[in-house]
């Protein structure tokens, strides 16, 4: 799945996804990625942020909205991510899940479930700062 | 300075990153940067998990899902389930410009789409096609059935209500983090 955020100069934000979802889904499953909240969400009043991997988990703790939410009240888009991944992890300590999040400064950040076999996750970022997409890995908590 | 503009995306997906910064330093809106980026991975079947011919189903077909938010306007639209058209975000961006609603599901989707223009092709491959069928021979494992029989966890469906907790616990499954949504 691909999940994207795009900020520009003035402030405006829009975010999305496209995935073809898990494999050998039962027929006429929808993981996140649709749900706006779920899979992404933009507010220019606060920020944007997109989610990605167990959409059947994910799908029931509106990641990205819970994220732009904790941006809206003042947390840094790094801590954002964290609490949302902490928040899912109360309930499934063993979910695959990953979330990126950026404020209307430009800040951003990321974070996702460890595991054994998902220690880090890999996310592209590019801004004014850089000369080409540059890929970041943040360690898993 | 600000380090606006900002291009951000989830796993090593660069083509669609630059795809989405070439398109706001060419003066396109933030809604179109995501759909390009998107796009582009649709189209690049981004590590099997986007786009065509990735993530079967029970049944050997892809599906897809899709949505694009415009965070000025808090207007949205996405596609679920879709069928047999490859350019979801594009289907979910006409859900955006051309309906009030939010999300369209399934065949109806795929309707919609059509009647936007997009082509109805089929969005299974070789490489699909053939995931599809080391599954069924591996006993339809991974699945995600519980409390059905036959016992999911040996054997494939057709499934039925079974009332007992599986008759074996299934194990931890191994996260395949090639398939994600």
């Amino acid at each position: 799945t691909i999940g994207m955020v795009v900020i520009d100069k003035m402030g405006h934000t829009a975010a999305g996804t496209s995935t073809n979802g898990l494999k050998f889904k039962i027929p006429g499953r929808v993981g996140d990625s649709p749900i706006p909240g779920a899979g992404a969400y933009a507010d220019d009043l606060a920020g944007a942020a997109a989610a990605t991997g167990d959409g059947d988990v994910l799908l029931r703790f509106l990641p990205s909205y819970q994220a732009v939410e904790y941006m809206r009240r003042g947390e840094d888009p790094a801590t954002a991510c964290q609490k949302v991944i902490s928040r899912i992890h109360e309930y499934f300590p063993e979910f695959f899940g990953a979330v990126i999040c950026a404020n209307v400064t430009g800040s951003y950040g990321a974070a996702c479930n460890k595991l054994p076999t998902f220690t880090q996750f890999s996310f592209m970022v590019y801004n004014s700062l850089r000369n080409q997409p540059t890929e970041e890995k943040v360690d898993c908590i | 300075s600000s380090p606006l503009p900002l291009v951000l995306n989830t796993w090593p997906f660069k083509n669609a990153t630059n795809a989405a910064w070439q398109t706001i330093a060419s003066g396109g809106s933030v809604v179109d940067a995501v759909e390009n980026g998107c796009t582009v991975c649709e189209a690049e079947q981004c590590d099997g998990t986007v786009g065509f011919g990735g993530s079967p189903d029970e049944l050997g077909e892809t599906t897809l899902d899709a949505m694009i938010m415009d965070g000025t306007a808090m207007d949205v639209g996405a596609v679920g389930g879709l069928r047999r058209i490859k350019n979801a975000i594009g289907v979910a961006r006409r859900v955006l410009e051309h309906t009030t609603h939010t999300l369209l599901v399934g065949e109806s989707a795929t309707k919609f789409a059509e009647s936007m223009g997009f082509t109805n092709e089929d969005l299974s491959t070789r490489a699909s096609k053939t995931l599809h069928s080391e599954w069924l021979a591996q006993n339809c494992q991974p699945n995600y059935w519980r409390k059905v029989t036959p016992d999911p966890s040996k054997y494939c469906g057709p499934y039925k209500p079974s009332g007992v907790l599986e008759q074996g616990i299934p194990a931890y499954k191994e996260v395949d983090i090639h398939g994600h949504d």
